[in-house]
């Protein structure tokens, strides 16, 4: 579970997809984000920006996430590389 | 370090500058302090691998010459699919090296006060420029401390005619260009994966069948989950961003996709996602369902008598209009006819309560202006509260019951990407139902 209110939860996982840390909705499979693959996300993106992993919005991890920073995606590629995973395994 | 992939297959690389900062936005950074900083910033890489970059500046007609990377400071939506968003936020970005129009490409965010070693409120642009050349010359986003390719800004550098890159950053730019003054420059293709080709542009699919009924309104249930705002209506849902855009124009139905509910389940009364534990919680008529992500837990539907409400007049709660979590004290909403009660559902002693907090239920009144019966109600944006009813919405500010100003919206056209309807009539205000509304042209 999230210690977030709603609104930074949201704000969180518009977050984690807009840098690469969640995938894009894809609207031919229109999945839906499991809280799993959520924390998970959490949990790569605290170690990427040096910080304790706990998988949870915790204040830490939100305050990270206000920080000003470069447009650009932390991880590059990855609906790319789920996307040919899916491929192959057709 | 992490690099994108791409490179230039040159060591000589041009440059320009196609706008410079709002004097109004960052005063005191002069043009020729700016064409110093970048040209400084430039330095910083070539000072490490055999670069060599030269300043492309207008030519005698006062047109400015293209160059491989072309520098400019950008407000808000400036057509290249990165938006900036004012000041704080997202600063800059580039484009990696290649062959396309744009590769290489710079962008610095102009709502930003951009100094050089200013004070904590400004943001300094050598700093930025160090960092974002990086892009534009093939370096992606580092995990490493100490690192300028780290994505978060880190304030200013201490000296900026003394800046030396840090190891992690010289490795990455070294394993694409070779060493400065080592016998071969331009070093050897690096040894990791190339991105896929992106898959080719797929055309437009026109979705008429569905088109009126995602834009007329009227929707059953509408609930914030996972970050997104999931529309329902019959027996189908649209899903929009928090950037504003569907996940697809086309609705997904119910029973593909929310598995547990009854066969021929075309109607949500309400649904929101529990706070404590992401659990997502479906009310229809007298029963509700306790979904696990898409796939309804066992147990469930149970009777909605387990939520113990009851209207003023003694009656058992029957049926549930809307629900949701406000984001103002974190605590649960269930509105029916035109009461609603509130609770507490975090969990004390490994217990949940399920019973509605003293004082309720309460008139729905008290949130003035918004209409009863409610279709939906979410937290979002800054968290203020959104309701919805038919084709409009209201917005109060986070926190606020009562406001001077609260004017329905479309949620068609803010919501679900329709048209503007050609009317410019506005809809009626349910806090002033009889009262007309003159415009600017009424």
């Amino acid at each position: 579970s999230t210690s977030a209110e709603p609104d930074q939860y949201s704000r969180a996982v518009d977050w984690l997809g807009r840098y690469g840390y969640l995938p894009r909705p894809d609207p031919y499979t229109s999945q839906l984000l499991t809280k799993e693959g959520i924390e998970e996300a959490v949990r790569i993106m605290q170690r990427f920006g040096g910080l304790r992993e706990t998988g949870k919005l915790d204040s830490e991890t939100l305050k990270l996430m206000s920080k000003p920073r470069c447009s650009l995606p932390d991880i590059v590629g990855r609906d790319d590389i789920l996307r040919r995973r899916r491929r192959r395994k057709r | 370090y992490a690099l994108s992939g791409l490179k230039w297959d040159k060591t000589d690389l041009t440059w320009s500058i196609h706008s410079y900062p709002n004097p109004s936005t960052s005063p005191g950074l002069a043009n020729n302090v700016v064409e110093d900083l970048l040209t400084r910033a430039f330095k910083a890489w070539s000072d490490v691998a055999p670069l060599n970059f030269h300043q492309l500046r207008r030519d005698s007609n006062g047109a400015t010459a293209k160059g491989d990377i072309r520098v400019s400071f950008d407000s808000m939506f400036h057509e290249d699919g990165y938006p900036f968003d004012g000041q704080g936020g997202t600063l800059a970005h580039a484009f990696f090296p290649g062959t396309l129009d744009i590769s290489g490409d710079t962008h610095f965010d102009d709502d930003e006060i951009w100094s050089y070693a200013g004070d904590s409120r400004s943001t300094d642009l050598f700093t930025v420029a160090v960092h974002e050349f990086g892009h534009a010359l093939g370096l992606s986003h580092s995990s490493s401390d100490p690192s300028i390719m780290r994505p978060y800004y880190q304030g200013p550098v201490e000296d900026i005619a003394h800046f030396k890159l840090a190891m992690d950053d010289r490795l990455a730019i070294q394993q694409l260009y070779g060493v400065k003054d080592a016998d071969r420059p331009g070093g050897d293709d690096p040894d990791f994966p190339r991105l896929p080709s992106p898959p080719p542009p797929r055309p437009t699919q026109h979705s008429d069948p569905s088109f009126q009924e995602r834009c007329q309104g009227g929707f059953d249930a509408i609930g914030n989950i996972r970050g997104e705002v999931f529309f329902f209506k019959g027996a189908q849902f649209w899903r929009t961003q928090r950037d504003g855009s569907l996940v697809s124009l086309n609705p997904a139905q119910i029973k593909n996709f929310w598995i547990g509910l009854p066969e021929g389940t075309n109607k949500i009364d309400a649904v929101y996602e529990r706070k404590s534990d992401s659990r997502i919680i479906f009310f229809i008529g007298s029963q509700y369902w306790v979904f696990k992500d898409t796939v309804a837990m066992a147990g469930y539907p149970r009777p909605l008598s387990d939520w113990g409400m009851k209207k003023k007049s003694g009656e058992r709660v029957n049926r549930v209009d809307a629900a949701f979590i406000w984001a103002h004290n974190g605590k649960t909403y269930l509105f029916s006819g035109g009461e609603f009660w509130r609770f507490n559902e975090n969990i004390e002693n490994g217990q949940r309560t399920m019973q509605p907090e003293q004082g309720y239920p309460r008139e729905n009144t008290l949130w003035e202006g918004m209409p009863a019966p409610i279709d939906g109600i979410i937290s979002w944006g800054e968290g203020n509260t959104y309701f919805f009813k038919d084709n409009s919405y209201w917005m109060l500010t986070k926190g606020v019951l009562n406001q001077d100003d609260v004017t329905p919206k479309s949620i068609a056209v803010d919501w679900l990407r329709c048209p503007a309807p050609p009317s410019t009539s506005t809809p009626a205000n349910p806090r002033f139902p009889k009262k007309c509304t003159c415009n600017f042209l009424g």
